[in-house]
């Protein structure tokens, strides 16, 4: 008898379990609110990967979303060729440092645009597993909560029948009454290739029976 | 009538636990490697915590430097003035209709109180602004600010979990390794490992 996990020592099932499915659904609910907004976006960097959406959205909050549109008006890019070296050498020394200042600027921003991607998608990846913990565990944590004593039994038969005893089971089938820990009674009818006798009667029982169980929870 | 006995009724209960403790105990083995990746995702999260923290110091250092050759170049800007300014009163007129030109057929809404807004923003505006390139610099500063808010939501939530997880994988009984059959030590003395996503910090306070 494996219960309570000897290897693990005397703590009862209840006790180790019970905890655990409130803190995965609360862990999964912290994750996820945050993500699944629609408004989690990430800001678009410059003109040419911005979209449509963003620039008309520029357009309408403050108008600077025009002046990215400088390169297909001559006069503007007359403009920024304007040399004012002629007046005053320091002007187009600072405009350079400006400049490259401002080209380092953007790629160290987009640089950081990548990373902020790459950190979004080791959270999607976190969220997956916080996901199939839950899947794989609160069944588990569930039943802990069920168990009101100390049984011997993690799956306790109480009734057996056939379409002898009982004229609604199918004849050849057997059904079997059971319960998991102290759940409610949980009906399993196992059809008639695997009879009593067959060795692996209880555990075709078992398994339908968790199958059943898990299915319920999901639901 | 009970159709087996009470006898039978206890043997089947034997052999149906026997299968549900294995499936439970496959789903320790589950938990443990699903621990394991969480483990690994949140080392690879630190990693990328230092990346970004590397990459907004050179960031903000381009930042600031941009901003400091931008002040200077204002502090002279009447320079060149004429030049701009005549070569801005027609740009404005190309950069406007343009602007128009686009929005109202990609943005598809509402032209009429942008093209005024645009008209009183381009009649404020400056072409020293557009000589410097200021539209970029404020793109960037925009950026700068919704980047430093959306690390600061995923850090947020992040921690949320990892204390979580936590109490969930330090208090149970992960924090112990299966004992071995011959010797049985209480629990509580079990050595506290450091906790599960931060570093012994974490314990001490």
């Amino acid at each position: 008898n494996i219960m309570p996990f000897p290897m693990f020592g005397p703590p009862n099932f209840p006790d180790m379990f019970q905890s655990f499915f409130d803190m995965i659904h609360q862990a999964q609910q912290a994750m996820d609110v945050q993500f699944h907004r629609p408004s989690f976006h990430f800001p678009e960097l410059s003109a040419e990967n911005n979209d449509s959406r963003s620039v008309c959205k520029e357009i309408r909050h403050n108008s600077t979303g025009c002046l990215k549109m400088k390169d297909q008006c001559a006069k503007c890019q007359e403009i920024l060729s304007v040399d004012c070296s002629a007046t005053n050498p320091a002007q187009n020394q600072l405009r350079q440092e400006l400049n490259s200042s401002l080209q380092l600027a953007e790629k160290f921003t987009e640089l950081y645009d990548e990373l902020l991607q790459s950190y979004q998608q080791n959270m999607f990846n976190t969220s997956a597993l916080l996901k199939q913990l839950d899947e794989q565990f609160s069944w588990v944590s569930q039943l802990a909560n069920l168990t009101q004593n100390e049984d011997q039994y993690s799956l306790h038969v109480t009734t057996v029948a056939s379409h002898s005893s009982d004229s609604s089971v199918p004849n050849g089938f057997t059904k079997v009454v059971l319960k998991l820990f102290d759940s409610d009674p949980i009906t399993v009818t196992v059809p008639a290739d695997v009879s009593r006798n067959n060795p692996k009667f209880m555990e075709t029982v078992a398994e339908k029976a968790l199958q059943e169980y898990r299915q319920h929870l999901r639901e | 009538e009970q159709e087996v006995s009470e006898r039978e009724l206890q043997e089947m209960s034997t052999e149906g636990t026997k299968y549900v403790n294995k499936e439970v105990k496959n789903s320790l083995k589950e938990l443990k490697q699903i621990k394991t990746l969480m483990e690994h995702k949140n080392d690879e999260r630190k990693s990328l915590l230092g990346n970004l923290e590397e990459a907004r110091k050179k960031k903000e250092e381009a930042l600031t430097d941009t901003k400091d050759a931008e002040m200077k170049l204002k502090a002279s800007q009447e320079v060149c003035n004429e030049t701009m300014m005549a070569l801005w009163e027609e740009c404005k007129p190309c950069l406007k209709q343009t602007c128009m030109k686009f929005y109202a057929r990609v943005c598809r809404s509402g032209s009429g109180l942008v093209g005024r807004q645009l008209e009183e923003f381009l009649n404020q505006s400056s072409p020293f602004y557009l000589w410097i390139n200021g539209d970029r610099i404020d793109s960037l500063l925009e950026n700068d600010r919704q980047q430093n808010h959306v690390l600061d939501a995923m850090e947020d939530r992040f921690n949320r979990v990892s204390s979580i997880m936590d109490d969930l994988f330090q208090d149970s009984f992960f924090s112990r390794e299966p004992l071995d059959t011959f010797h049985f030590s209480p629990f509580g003395s079990s050595p506290r490992r450091p906790s599960f996503f931060h570093s012994k910090s974490r314990l001490a306070r």
